[in-house]
């Protein structure tokens, strides 16, 4: 699969999660 | 060409000889309930802190000591007397520590096996009541989810050293059913789950937060999670099947490898880890460490994969004994401890 399959990647995924998820 | 190996526990390799089992030694629990499950521990004995086998009756716990020439001594036994074990868990770098689930077809109770200063055997209670999932991390931990969909609860547990003190932390619930945990290699702050309703879903283990819950297709109905791998911004999950369908030519895959994107929740399927041709049976029991994979099958038989290669690169067939039902991996070397209901584990290294 190419990230055209899976969208956009970010290395700091669990980082901007967080930032976003409910506390 | 394969390669057959002498009794005990035929083995199959493949031609390239890529991975090879073979049998060191042998473990007899004289007990004469049922034998249900088997692991590694730290635990100190006589003032020396070494690797341990763990063995679980129906209603005992066995710890092992390690002799000269892979001979094994039992040291210890705690005693169950009203709800049978279902299952070891161990808390991974935990030393004189360890879990285990009660429970008849569900898990009721979840015990802390520990000593006390005075050497003597000591369990405590540390969960009660209707729990679906539980998973022994790092750091002394345990996640566990119990409870319905209304009343559904995730809790995160830290033993203290001596095991006699637990702080609690719960987790927000995906508010369905929690089928299993499965920790990130090289993310060591997440914790994934798969649901009863084909979702994986992630948690951050410091702030308790559920960062994402993600549909990965009907295909992957009730899929149970074993290992997920943090990798360039993608998370590849080992998942398996345990209610899936045969296929009669083929045979369902035992595992299958997925990847997803955390941040668009988009996944795909990267490799099926199927049984070579000529084998059938579905995945009953398993285990995944690294990059290897070891599951029991309906078949009796115990097959493993090497994740990276990703065709199986062993098999061991029922024995003169009887068919294997449970086998794991060793905490600290590439043994892998196979065993069978009427209390024989063996120990292979890989």
């Amino acid at each position: 699969c190419s990230e055209s399959d899976l969208g956009p990647i970010s290395l700091n995924w669990f980082q901007e999660l967080t930032s976003e998820a409910p506390p | 060409q394969t390669k057959v190996a002498e009794h005990p526990g035929e083995i199959w390799c493949d031609s390239l000889k890529l991975g090879n089992l073979q049998l060191v030694s042998k473990l007899k629990n004289p007990s004469d309930s049922c034998s249900v499950d088997v692991s590694t521990v730290w635990w100190e004995v006589t003032g020396c802190k070494e690797s341990c086998i763990i063995t679980a009756c129906e209603f005992t716990v066995s710890l092992w000591k390690s002799l000269d020439n892979w001979q094994w001594r039992k040291v210890y036994t705690w005693h169950f007397t009203e709800i049978p074990v279902l299952q070891i868990i161990p808390l991974w770098d935990a030393c004189n520590l360890v879990c285990v689930a009660l429970g008849h077809l569900e898990i009721r109770e979840i015990r802390l096996l520990f000593c006390s200063d005075d050497e003597c055997l000591k369990q405590s209670l540390v969960k009660s009541g209707n729990i679906k999932a539980v998973l022994g991390l790092r750091h002394k931990r345990l996640v566990c989810s119990n409870g319905t969909l209304h009343d559904h609860q995730v809790d995160l547990m830290t033993f203290s050293g001596s095991g006699r003190s637990k702080e609690k932390q719960t987790l927000m619930s995906p508010e369905e059913t929690i089928l299993a945990f499965a920790e990130v290699q090289g993310m060591q702050d997440a914790l994934l789950g798969t649901t009863l309703m084909s979702n994986i879903v992630i948690w951050n283990l410091k702030t308790g937060q559920l960062l994402k819950k993600m549909q990965i297709g009907n295909s992957y109905q009730a899929s149970i999670c074993h290992k997920a791998y943090s990798d360039m911004g993608l998370l590849f999950v080992v998942l398996s099947h345990p209610h899936g369908k045969e296929i009669e030519s083929m045979g369902s895959p035992i595992f299958q490898l997925i990847v997803i994107n955390p941040k668009t929740a988009l996944s795909a399927d990267v490799r099926p880890y199927s049984l070579p041709q000529g084998h059938t049976g579905r995945f009953l029991d398993g285990e995944v460490k690294d990059t290897l994979a070891a599951a029991v099958l309906t078949s009796g038989t115990i097959a493993v994969w090497d994740l990276f290669l990703g065709h199986c690169t062993a098999l061991l067939l029922p024995n003169s004994d009887g068919n294997w039902s449970f086998v794991k991996w060793s905490g600290t070397d590439s043994c892998l401890l196979a065993g069978q209901k009427n209390g024989n584990v063996f120990v292979y290294s890989y």
